[in-house]
């Protein structure tokens, strides 16, 4: 595509083309849009985070990450959508200006790369991270099981062949180590939204164990305000909980740990399939599934905004 | 390209609890190379899981011996896969 607006965006696209796509809304915004890198994958591919800010020094942010798992094509496409919606809304919808006037946003579009260029290449099912694992032939770890927290403890497998590997220690995949580290770094964030599919959830912390998060009932209204603000564009149903209440005990999750680190507005999305596709949704829904999607964002950034810590 | 030809993927209704736990004996059993893409969780939840060609009959016939109800979600694979494929080859075509 020469730009972004001639981009196609109900497509799925390889790695090298949302890297490029990067790279052009970059140029097309030097005031608003830069690229970080914040490490390198397994396999040596730049990991890339663009940051949306209209300045200020290490303002509070919202950090939204997709494709952890590599498989769920559409949360990196829905990424992709939401990059340029930013570019486009700043200056014109007065409730997002007012976000972006005051926080930042960061947006890891392709969270575990190799995995995503393995699903292009050899294998469209692939979910892990492509590390090898010394004691085993299986390869690759559950990206969404390695974080410090709850690590180990069941919810996660042990063995190197299951699709829900932890890994052999907390942040040995350098994908997950390479968010750690910029979290910790940055020292800000307030909000962490970490987008999977499918399965129409909203879902937030914890997942390892059943204790109530102490935040749970503001956690809990504003998941329905947020999937209600979703279903009102398509009538998507989304359902809402903590992890282990919604569907089962996940140890070593994304938003376990970032909400031990007291990013109180932690969650998990888990998008659509409404229909018997699973991860192999038709190109035709990226953009439905993004444009709800971010309505939901929106009422968590909101609040975000409004509420803060 | 790892190859999807007859692989489907199942849509399993788990009614109570006892039948959570059955399916999560087929989850341990490694040489049916299943594939759970929503994992057994509560009875009333959905569970989704592909299934290579060659394990597809011994899958039925648990389900079946053990009356947990279940349904053809995706036929093959391989074939959402193939569309998918030409939908991008079309675009890039384009």
């Amino acid at each position: 595509a020469e730009s972004t607006d001639t981009f196609n965006y109900a497509t799925y696209h390889t790695l090298d083309e949302i890297y490029g796509f990067m790279d052009m809304l970059v140029a097309e915004n030097p005031g608003l849009v830069s690229k970080l890198q914040i490490g390198n994958t397994y396999e040596g591919r730049p990991i890339y985070v663009l940051k949306f800010s209209t300045g200020g020094n290490n303002r509070p942010a919202i950090w939204i990450d997709t494709g952890i798992h590599s498989r769920e094509w559409v949360t990196q496409a829905s990424g992709v959508w939401f990059a340029k919606k930013i570019t486009q809304d700043y200056g014109q919808d007065p409730t997002f200006t007012a976000i972006l006037d005051s926080m930042d946003i960061f947006l890891e579009i392709v969270t575990n790369p190799d995995g995503f260029a393995y699903t292009h290449s050899k294998n469209r099912m692939w979910r892990k991270t492509r590390s090898l694992n010394p004691s085993s032939a299986c390869v690759g770890v559950d990206p969404n099981r390695n974080w410090d927290a709850g690590f180990g403890m069941a919810g996660a497998s042990s063995n190197p062949c299951s699709e829900t590997y932890r890994g052999k220690s907390a942040n040995s995949e350098v994908e997950v180590r390479s968010i750690v580290d910029f979290v910790k770094g940055h020292g800000n964030i307030k909000a962490f939204i970490s987008i999977h599919s499918y399965s129409q959830l909203l879902l937030y912390p914890y997942g390892y164990k059943t204790e109530p998060a102490p935040d749970q009932q503001e956690l809990d209204q504003l998941s329905e305000s947020a999937v209600t603000a979703l279903a009102s564009l398509y009538g998507t149903k989304f359902k809402y909980g903590s992890i282990i209440k919604a569907i089962y005990q996940a140890s070593g999750s994304t938003v376990d740990w970032t909400y031990s680190q007291g990013i109180k507005y932690s969650f998990t999305f888990e998008l659509r399939d409404t229909g018997r596709y699973g991860f192999l949704l038709p190109a035709s829904q990226i953009i439905p599934t993004a444009q709800e999607t971010w309505l939901a964002l929106l009422t968590i950034m909101e609040h975000t905004l409004n509420h803060p810590y | 390209h790892e190859d999807f030809v007859g692989h489907q993927v199942l849509r399993i209704s788990v009614a109570d609890e006892p039948q959570v736990q059955k399916v999560k004996e087929l989850e341990d059993l490694e040489h049916l190379q299943l594939d759970f893409w929503r994992g057994p969780a509560q009875p009333g939840s959905p569970i989704d899981v592909r299934v290579p060609f060659l394990s597809v009959q011994a899958v039925k016939a648990f389900l079946e011996a053990h009356s947990v109800g279940y349904e053809i979600m995706i036929e093959d694979v391989q074939a959402l896969l193939d569309q998918e494929q030409e939908q991008m080859f079309a675009f890039w075509a384009r």
